[in-house]
């Protein structure tokens, strides 16, 4: 199982 | 017959106003490998285009695709093409499919 972070970074973009 | 076939999209998005207003997650290296739209702000170029929606995975910019692109490069390559005052438009290819095309 490769180990993908679970936490997905999120950004605006304005 | 009835498998869906993953199609890609591309959406013209005009600059009618100041900000762009789409917020975006993932990017490679995360489980969402491509950046998807998970916000739309009110009253931003994308929303007055009607056409960009949450959900939609964006595969390229402007011909650049965001393939292997890491989160905050692609969002500086989606921030970069709409400041840019080249083309008073942007071309988002996206797909409803989570998948890479």
């Amino acid at each position: 199982l490769r180990l993908e972070p679970q936490w997905v970074p999120i950004s605006w973009v304005y | 017959p009835g498998l869906l076939e993953p199609t890609a999209t591309l959406i013209r998005v005009m600059k009618t106003a100041p900000t762009l207003g789409i917020a975006i997650e993932g990017g490679a290296k995360t489980r969402q490998p491509l950046p998807r739209i998970v916000t739309i702000q009110r009253g931003g170029s994308a929303h007055n285009c009607s056409k960009l929606k949450v959900g939609q995975v964006i595969l390229e910019v402007n011909g650049i695709s965001l393939q292997g692109k890491e989160h905050r490069e692609a969002a500086r390559i989606i921030a970069e093409a709409f400041k840019t005052k080249e083309k008073d438009h942007m071309d988002f290819l996206v797909t409803e499919f989570n998948v890479s095309l």
